[in-house]
């Protein structure tokens, strides 16, 4: 089973259409295997981006060198994981 | 039985198969099971049946899950269908639609990929079917259909979250759905329910044009997402697929639409991001909750202005 320690989703909001050609751009980059959760569309519109936790600096430094405006949503995708699956063996035990 | 069945749970494949086959028990008069066909991975494609008998009525088709890690539309695709069943007899409205109309509901459209998310990679997307000279796997069955195939906003790589296959139809778990409606010959409406961003959309998404029946189509949006707010205060944005998030060629919504189906819409449920597709079980019931007005919302008008 893939885990996702470390994995962040970060709220990223590009000003113009050139960040967000810089954004699609990063999205195909094989070696960060970034997964957009929701895709960057026009300026101003916030999009998600999943970022493998051995990506997170490389993705970080890319968006502020581009000036590219950020946040983080989700710390550690794997620390939610963890509680869902924690809160569906709780229910299948209440079930039984 | 379905008293012991908690909808405020996510469940495994296995799981809500066996709950179809309990829903179909517990109301033999309304509800039964067909297959339409087979997943890449031979599992088989259920859809339950609403009906009260006639033949060939007026339809209505409502899908869930067909981007596997959506889970919340699954779930949401359970409690409304339960919803369905139990308010038949009870609930006026309800009655009286499924005495005039029958409704096609597929609760999990993607099932290789709903059973890999829960087996291997929870954050899986796409079908599992393998790509002839790649080692990337799956094919987005939202960019799969012949409506705009291969245009923008969906990528010819097969490593893409959003690859279109090879041709349109390709995903068995589209070209059943395909020639399912197009051989009942009367679906008078197309509901896809996806997740997140909390909106709400219609036709089109490949091109800019507005779709022939724009503007019935907007009012209908605006008056579904005002009654689904009037519940808890979530907010969604409307309109069509092309104005509200972004193009995107292929989609399910945009084939319905340009194959006769008038009332074609999709749901973004919730959230708008603090969870995202990780969305807690916690907020199943309240989600399924404020959606089923705006759903009634829609059925209702298809109900009313036949065409």
């Amino acid at each position: 089973e893939q885990l996702f320690v470390g994995d962040q989703v970060l709220r990223v909001t590009a000003s113009n259409e050139e960040q967000i050609a810089l954004l699609r751009a990063l999205g195909q980059r094989e070696d960060l295997q970034v997964d957009f959760w929701r895709d960057p569309t026009k300026p101003g519109r916030p999009s998600d981006l999943r970022v493998p936790f051995p990506s997170l600096q490389a993705v970080k430094i890319f968006l502020e060198s581009h000036g590219i405006s950020y946040s983080i949503m989700i710390e550690d995708v794997q620390q939610l994981l963890d509680e869902e699956k924690k809160t569906m063996m709780l229910a299948r035990g209440r079930e039984r | 039985s379905a008293g012991t069945f908690d909808f405020a749970s996510y469940h495994t494949l296995d799981e809500i198969y066996d709950w179809l086959d309990t829903l179909v028990a517990n109301h033999p008069g309304l509800v039964s099971k067909i297959q339409i066909g087979e997943s890449y991975e031979k599992r088989p494609l259920y859809v339950l049946k609403f009906s009260t008998g006639g033949s060939n009525r007026p339809a209505i088709w409502i899908d869930t899950g067909i981007h596997s890690r959506e889970w919340v539309t699954q779930a949401t695709g359970v409690w409304t269908a339960n919803k369905l069943a139990e308010e038949y007899g009870r609930d006026p409205s309800i009655t009286s639609i499924l005495d005039s109309m029958d409704i096609f509901f597929e609760i999990v459209t993607n099932p290789d990929g709903y059973a890999f998310t829960h087996s291997s990679n929870r954050m899986w997307r796409k079908t599992r079917s393998i790509n002839a000279g790649s080692s990337c796997v799956g094919v987005d069955p939202n960019r799969n259909w012949d409506a705009g195939f291969g245009g923008a906003g969906s990528s010819s790589s097969p490593c893409s979250e959003t690859y279109r296959g090879p041709y349109a139809h390709s995903e068995s778990e589209v070209k059943s759905i395909v020639d399912f409606i197009l051989g009942h010959g009367n679906v008078k409406a197309l509901i896809s329910i996806h997740s997140y961003s909390q909106m709400l959309m219609f036709p089109y998404g490949y091109k800019r044009t507005p779709a022939p029946d724009y503007q019935e189509l907007n009012e209908l949006a605006k008056k579904a997402v005002d009654d689904l707010a009037a519940v808890y205060g979530t907010e969604y944005t409307y309109g069509s697929i092309v104005d509200t998030i972004y193009v995107a060629s292929g989609t399910t919504v945009d084939w319905a639409y340009e194959n006769g189906v008038k009332y074609s819409y999709t749901f973004e449920l919730r959230d708008t991001g603090r969870y995202g597709f990780l969305l807690p079980s916690s907020q199943i019931i309240p989600t399924a909750t404020e959606t089923w007005p705006a759903l009634l919302d829609i059925i209702l008008h298809v109900q009313q202005h036949p065409y």
